[in-house]
């Protein structure tokens, strides 16, 4: 995350840390139920193989040296077949859930946001020199309607409809390398509620190149499907 | 358009004595709209329902034109066009009854033959609006509405028809004003237009087919996204619309740009004044002290606030200005670190030099509120229990009377959270249609306990939330790993040696000290090596060392998704 803040500890308690079997973190993701993280499917690419991965639950420092944390071996990974930057992993054992590790909810199926809702980003992912290096890190900032974010100016028709945009018009802050796969959740009334997973973008925080998200609501019947059948 | 009967007047209760008329029988008053589009037999101007009859009677005169009285079953309908007393941009669509020239020459019927032979007539151009001796304009002539003259010296001349000035008041009570024609980008176009310049047909702005969108009247209130019809409420060009056409998501309208500029201010361009969106002075160098970039420049800053797309924002030169509502006027600066800044504009009542100015990066104290709150003059717009606030000038979903207007001390702009009213902190509207309004989510300044800033270091996680809450009752998650339970014997009824005791089973491996977070006491089943069948213990039977006990395993939490236990700072950096 490239400015943002340090995050209170465990106040996002829905985000994990997808890592190598040997405990590197490389990308974000988040908890849906106790068994299930989205991600995104561009974290998979290194392995198809569910043991070339590990999930970290209940951390705040990327050191995962927290009593907290809970880890897991991935006992399935699914991409979504038509390849949107979106993938499901089924985890070897289901999480605990306790004040540390809470499943964050999913929107209703293709439903909208306005152009205007203040969401927010968190990761372990690269600061490019803005501090809280090591520590969860979050940032908010508008969503921006597609039609707006598509603009010559902007991101130049790149955007496609399974995805959403969000950020500040003048850049400044944003999710970055290492921030993939994590979530993009916005506040409806008392809860978060994940409307995007952590995709691409050109360059980090940079003025007019909003980050990319895929549009969750677009997937809900993949993912449910996919949660029943598993 | 949306309608066809928004191209109407409706007015209940009233029948209009007429000559030229034509008797249908129709099932609503569409239908009967679209007798009177397609009447052949004069030029319909007005129509005439009964709703007990289902009587449609076609008219070729209006209100204005006859006389009327008062009929309980009938609505009449006129057509808004025939009501216009203003031309709109060259009045090809002017179906006024003005029928002399500038000069005061009476205009010569157009279906007659003297003094003048015309060209226009009714006959060859039959949706010209030709009618009597009414001023028109058939050719599309540049100079407005004109007519052939009773003089014989003189053929033709013009009409002195004035221009409709943005809002065009259509005669009659009840209509509302409605802009017709655009200024500037037409952010403020709330006409009636709804096909695209290409021809196709918008989609509604309250629905999602066949484009999904966030331009919703919910969440934009005040843009007005009526029905389809076109609008600019992303500050485009001009007005727009998604389009029914699956294979196109939006599409320029065409909107008549009005003749008539809105008039900048004089006082308030040369100062501050409110957000200072009509400041039209010459300060070119920020609070800082950068100066200015030049608006059409794109270096050492790219951005879209270029002069010649947004005619009416004032970017000339490297002035400060305030194009998209910001809190105050600003401009990118030729500091190529530094993008963008605030500038200092006194403000317009000589009392502050911009003062209120800070730099984005620190944060304005207006996380809290002292008193009831009627000071507060912060940014917060979410209310206690989360819902998003209404603009004070938007009447929708909920009106009211706490306006701008009406409290101009108040300071209710935007959706910030106020107390005009003197109510115990502040508040506001909602924008949840089914809670008109609520106290917002501040806290008193006394109450209010110091966030620790940004790059404080972060509290360790025991200093805030202690460890992990192990499960205490006599059931397990996963593989039991935090077991902290009572149960001390086997799967197979043998009762547990204690974890500090080398009787009857001496260990070094597992003990309170080697492990003192596994949760060793007394003798209870433990799994302090992540046995992956579960918790065991030694036993005390000196022929068995140690064994699995048979824990149940738990329910499936109970859990509220999306909430934290531990409040998010929800930092934000705009």
């Amino acid at each position: 995350i490239v400015a943002g803040c340090i995050s209170h500890p465990h106040s996002w308690p829905w985000q994990i840390s997808l890592r190598t079997s040997f405990g590197m973190h490389f990308c974000g993701g988040t908890l849906i139920d106790p068994q299930w993280v989205l991600t995104a499917a561009h974290c998979l690419e290194k392995s198809s193989r569910p043991a070339a991965y590990k999930v970290y639950l209940g951390l705040h420092r990327e050191g995962a040296s927290e009593a907290s944390v809970q880890k897991r071996d991935v006992e399935k990974l699914f991409k979504e077949p038509y390849r949107a930057d979106i993938a499901l992993l089924k985890l070897s054992s289901p999480a605990i859930i306790n004040n540390h590790v809470i499943p964050v909810c999913l929107p209703k199926e293709n439903s909208v946001l306005g152009g205007r809702e203040e969401c927010y980003v968190t990761g372990w992912g690269d600061t490019k020199g803005t501090g809280g290096d090591g520590y969860l890190k979050e940032t908010g900032f508008p969503v921006i309607e597609n039609k707006i974010c598509n603009r010559p100016e902007f991101l130049n028709g790149r955007v496609k409809k399974h995805e959403l945009c969000a950020g500040n018009i003048h850049g400044g802050t944003d999710s970055c390398q290492g921030d993939s796969g994590g979530p993009l959740v916005c506040l409806d009334q008392d809860k978060f509620v994940q409307h995007g997973v952590t995709s691409w973008g050109l360059g980090c925080a940079q003025p007019m190149k909003p980050g990319v998200y895929v549009r969750v609501s677009n997937y809900i019947p993949w993912i449910k499907s996919i949660m029943e059948n598993h | 358009k949306g309608d066809i009967l928004d191209d109407y007047l409706r007015t209940d209760g009233v029948w209009i004595l007429t000559r030229n008329k034509q008797s249908y029988k129709t099932n609503n008053e569409k239908e009967c709209a679209e007798k009177c589009e397609a009447e052949r037999n004069f030029n319909c101007r007005a129509f005439l329902f009964t709703r007990k009859k289902l009587q449609c009677l076609t008219l070729a005169e209006n209100a204005k034109m006859t006389v009327t009285f008062s009929s309980t079953d009938a609505v009449l309908y006129e057509k808004k066009i025939y009501l216009l007393q203003c031309r709109r941009g060259i009045g090809k669509d002017y179906r006024g009854m003005e029928a002399k020239t500038w000069r005061g020459i009476p205009c010569q019927k157009w279906a007659e033959k003297t003094p003048h032979n015309p060209n226009y007539t009714p006959e060859k151009h039959p949706n010209a609006g030709l009618d009597e001796n009414y001023c028109r304009n058939p050719d599309g002539d540049e100079r407005g509405p004109w007519c052939y003259t009773t003089d014989s010296a003189t053929r033709f001349d013009y009409c002195n028809i004035p221009e409709c000035e943005g809002q065009v008041m259509h005669t009659g009570e009840g209509l509302g004003p409605t802009t017709e024609c655009m200024q500037c980008n037409g952010e403020d176009y709330h006409g009636e237009v709804s096909r695209t310049e290409s021809g196709l047909e918008c989609q509604h702005w309250d629905t999602q087919e066949p484009h999904m969108h966030g331009f919703t009247p919910k969440h934009f209130p005040e843009k007005d996204l009526k029905l389809n019809y076109c609008r600019n409420p992303d500050g485009e060009l001009r007005p727009w619309c998604f389009t029914t056409s699956p294979t196109k998501r939006w599409e320029y309208c065409n909107i008549p740009r009005c003749t008539m500029h809105p008039p900048v201010s004089g006082l308030g361009s040369q100062c501050l004044s409110g957000k200072g969106e009509d400041y039209r002075g010459r300060i070119a160098i920020t609070k800082s002290g950068n100066a200015c970039q030049h608006w059409n420049t794109q270096f050492p800053h790219r951005h879209g606030w270029i002069p010649d797309r947004y005619p009416c924002k004032g970017l000339e030169e490297n002035y400060c200005r305030n194009p998209g509502g910001e809190k105050r006027p600003w401009c990118y600066t030729i500091n190529s670190s530094v993008r963008w800044e605030y500038c200092a504009i006194p403000h317009c009542d000589g009392t502050e030099q911009g003062i209120a100015d800070v730099p984005m990066e620190v944060p304005l104290p207006e996380e809290c509120y002292r008193g009831k709150g009627q000071s507060y003059r912060g940014t917060t717009s979410i209310t206690a229990s989360g819902k998003k606030c209404q603009a004070w000038n938007s009447m929708f979903p909920h009106r009211h009377e706490k306006t701008p207007d009406r409290f101009p001390n108040a300071d209710l702009r935007d959706n910030y959270c106020r107390n005009p009213d003197g109510d115990n902190s502040p508040w506001c509207f909602t924008t949840d249609p089914s809670v008109t309004w609520e106290y917002c989510n501040l806290k008193r300044c006394d109450d209010h306990t110091q966030e620790p800033a940004t790059n404080d270091p972060p509290a360790t996680t025991e200093q805030n939330v202690g460890l992990t809450t192990p499960t205490t009752s006599d059931c397990i998650n996963g593989n039991g790993k935090d077991y902290r339970g009572t149960i001390a014997k086997t799967g197979r009824g043998r009762t547990c040696q204690e974890w500090s005791s080398q009787k009857p089973h001496s260990h070094k491996y597992f003990t309170p000290v080697t492990h003192p977070r596994a949760g060793l006491d007394k003798n209870y089943c433990r799994n302090p090596d992540g046995d992956v069948n579960g918790p065991w213990c030694y036993t005390t039977d000196p022929r068995k060392a140690w064994e699995y006990c048979d824990i149940p395993k738990c329910p499936p939490a109970q859990y509220e998704c999306g909430k934290s236990k531990f409040r998010p700072k929800l930092c934000a950096q705009r």
